[in-house]
């Protein structure tokens, strides 16, 4: 669907509202929705892909490996919570190419400096 | 700025790049014009040049807009969310999703809509071998609200395309290197 200077407005809150259940959520909670949060986690790299995607609700280490290096990326406060930040950054549109391409191991912040791994311990 | 595993990028000997549209997509000129202007935005700034063509199977970067899986693993998922994909070099694909309401040539950008030019500008990065960036401000930042237009090359986006293919000789460090966005955040800042 092409447009040229025509104005559609499709509310975003509708997105927004669903992800907002998990604000503040952090270690030990379980929240139904979570495996699907690991999955986008893992579309994006964040979670190895050789793990099944048949995850649990349970936000457990290896979702809170996944969101401390996705707020790394991204340049977020690393807190390890679902974070109003986290959350408003994760409903946006993006590309489709993962943002970490080996196990563990983001280079995409370099900081803008020195070219350095930094790696996430899962 | 970061780079694919490994570095990939087009050899020396592939500095004139072909690139074409997939023909069932039968896009118009000025959609075509979006992509031209993408592509004029890294030839600027590396030696590089993109000439559009007609052959879609002999072309170096082939540009197609799919709908859900089409074949390459990495299928798209309807308006909003995933809006594109490319692939490293020396691969060439560069994919878009066929449901996105995409806004071609326009300057009142709305929520749901998203700026062509700004995710052309992403992927073609991505074609050249750059790989995403922390870097708020840079078009190799992985995520692009909607409604907002970022078509201008940071100096991280620069710096990065630079170190695999060199300085466009005509580039003069400066004048293609600002940011334009038009963000809508609580503070007001636009």
């Amino acid at each position: 669907h092409f447009y040229d200077n025509v104005v559609l407005t499709i509310p975003r809150n509708s997105t927004w509202n669903y992800f907002n259940k998990y604000l503040g959520c952090r270690v030990g909670q379980k929240i139904k929705g979570l495996a699907k949060i690991k999955q986008y986690f893992q579309r994006f790299g964040y979670i190895d892909n050789s793990l099944s995607n048949d995850f649990t609700d349970e936000f457990d280490q290896l979702l809170l490996s996944a969101l401390k290096s996705y707020q790394l990326n991204f340049n977020l406060k690393i807190t390890g919570e679902f974070d109003i930040s986290t959350l408003q950054n994760m409903v946006k549109p993006r590309c489709g190419n993962p943002d970490i391409v080996k196990k563990g191991t983001t280079h995409m912040n370099y900081g803008g400096k020195t070219p350095m791994d930094h790696t996430v311990a899962h | 700025f970061s780079f694919f595993e490994g570095q990939p990028r087009w050899p020396s000997s592939k500095s004139k790049l072909k690139y074409a549209f997939l023909p069932e997509n039968q896009l118009t000129d000025s959609v075509k014009l979006a992509f031209r202007r993408a592509f004029d935005k890294w030839s600027k700034v590396t030696p590089l040049t993109f000439t559009e063509m007609d052959s879609y199977r002999s072309a170096d970067i082939r540009i197609g807009f799919f709908v859900r899986d089409h074949g390459d693993g990495n299928p798209f998922d309807g308006p909003m969310k995933i809006l594109a994909h490319a692939f490293a070099p020396p691969i060439g694909f560069f994919h878009l999703d066929g449901e996105e309401n995409w806004m071609v040539d326009g300057e009142y950008l709305k929520e749901g809509m998203v700026d062509l030019e700004s995710v052309a500008v992403h992927e073609i990065g991505h074609l050249l071998g750059l790989d995403h960036s922390s870097e708020k401000d840079a078009v190799m930042f992985p995520t692009l609200e909607d409604g907002t237009r970022k078509v201008e090359l940071s100096r991280d986006d620069i710096e990065g395309v630079q170190m695999l293919y060199g300085s466009n000789p005509d580039y003069n460090g400066s004048s293609t290197v600002y940011t334009h966005h038009q963000e809508n955040d609580i503070s007001g800042y636009s």
